[in-house]
């Protein structure tokens, strides 16, 4: 089974 | 979950797709190479409110940014007439995330590139699709994450 990477994003853009 | 290969992405594009055999080569290409991305047929809706049940590759693609690797999530997908029209791609950001918007990026997510607006099969696939989002992601990232000061865990 596998359900994929854990998404993930750049900190907040400021 | 099902092992998902050449047999049974056929099944899954069944008749409705005119050119199977070349769509289920590319991903079958494409999800070798990128494992976190899924074919996975769902209803997709077009902008005049009509629904048609369509493949999509949708997962995450890993995006170097200033020395960090983000998984991005996206969904990319498949016409019917897939590869002689581009795919239409969006960002999926989770609740944590939110979309930038700019030159390659709509408030719905949507996915804007030359790659897309000059795409022509053969030269254009979907392996070359994502490796044209990465360079781009890679300079201006789709979404961001949201800031967590406001979280109601804290309220």
């Amino acid at each position: 089974l596998n359900g994929g990477a854990v998404p993930s994003a750049p900190p907040t853009y400021t | 979950m099902a092992v998902v290969n050449e047999s049974g992405l056929k099944k899954m594009l069944s008749k409705q797709y005119k050119y199977r055999d070349l769509t289920v080569r590319e991903i079958t290409n494409v999800i070798s190479q990128y494992k976190d991305l899924k074919p996975l047929m769902d209803a997709y809706v077009f902008n005049d409110g009509s629904t048609r049940e369509l493949m999509s590759l949708t997962g995450t693609v890993p995006v170097s940014y200033r020395g960090n690797v983000y998984n991005i999530p996206v969904c990319l997908w498949l016409l019917d007439t897939y590869p002689y029209n581009p795919p239409i791609c969006f960002v999926k950001p989770t609740s944590a995330m939110m979309i930038k918007t700019g030159k390659h990026i709509d408030a719905n997510g949507k996915i804007y590139l030359p790659y897309l607006h000059e795409w022509k099969h053969p030269q254009s696939d979907l392996y070359g699709l994502i490796q044209v989002m990465i360079v781009v992601f890679g300079e201006e990232p789709p979404v961001f994450s949201r800031p967590t000061t406001q979280s109601p865990f804290q309220a």
